[in-house]
């Protein structure tokens, strides 16, 4: 199955 | 001093049912070149942006910059009260701890004031950098929604894969699978209609259901969608308004 991502794994400062 | 009228209520209205079912405490930020506003839902998913012009108002002025803490939830009761056509002025001293809500029916000579507490919302805001795509579609906005709200009944994520030729929205889950296949092409008479695709690399990535579900929720400001894929970036989901935009920046699912 796939894994939901953050917006952390972009935005450094989220 | 902020005073920000909209010719329509409806446009305000309209802007905030785009996006308050995702974030509930959003911080406003007014500038004399218009009003921006972020935040990100709670799961750190989804990211919400909004720049709303000042072309966009019929009259505005702001003369030192003002963040208006608002909690979307109240604001929505109040904006419930006023009627699509009446005008909307928000009305807001430099430091306020409420703002000023004025709904105007000029014909019947009605006008209704609300005042609404303002919260103290520490959220950072984010400067986003112009980040790099494979690949720029734009379709309706209902073409968008429908395919989204079909497929979201059979499964909890939904892919969107783009190559030269196709756009391809699928889905798996436990009582079956669907996928909706759409070309590229351009509607002369009708160019809202066009289907639009630009691609460097092809792309497919998984998206949660229940996030583009939200996101559908801003078609209510735009026929048309353009959304902005890569592997490397959140996906850009966005409705231009006639002066402005509301993006929607949305992480993927990888495999584990």
């Amino acid at each position: 199955g796939k894994k939901q991502a953050t917006l952390a794994r972009f935005f450094t400062s989220i | 001093m902020l005073e920000a009228k909209f010719e329509e209520a409806s446009l305000f209205k309209r802007i905030i049912d785009g996006f308050k079912d995702c974030v509930q405490l959003v911080n406003f930020q007014c500038k004399e070149d218009g009003i921006i506003a972020q935040a990100v839902d709670d799961s750190r998913v989804l990211l919400v942006s909004l720049e709303i012009g000042v072309e966009a108002f019929q009259e505005y002025r702001c003369d030192r910059p003002v963040t208006l803490g608002l909690d979307l939830n109240s604001l929505s009761k109040i904006l419930r009260c006023g009627n699509n056509t009446d005008t909307l002025t928000l009305i807001a001293e430099d430091t306020p701890d409420h703002i000023g809500l004025v709904f105007e029916d000029n014909k019947k000579g009605r006008v209704a004031e609300y005042i609404l507490k303002l919260m103290d919302i520490d959220a950072d805001f984010l400067k986003i950098e112009e980040l790099e795509y494979e690949t720029t579609i734009s379709l309706p906005s209902s073409e968008f929604s429908k395919n989204v709200r079909d497929l979201s009944q059979l499964g909890d994520s939904l892919s969107i894969a783009v190559t030269k030729d196709n756009i391809k929205f699928s889905t798996e889950g436990d009582i079956g699978s669907g996928s909706v296949l759409l070309q590229p092409f351009i509607n002369m008479e009708k160019p809202q209609e066009s289907i639009k695709l630009e691609m460097e690399s092809p792309v497919d990535l998984t998206f949660g259901a229940k996030y583009l579900l939200d996101i559908v929720k801003g078609s209510v400001l735009s026929e048309t969608i353009g959304i902005r894929l890569s592997s490397e970036a959140p996906a850009l989901f966005q409705f231009d308004l006639a002066s402005g935009f509301l993006q929607f920046f949305l992480a993927p699912k990888f495999n584990e």
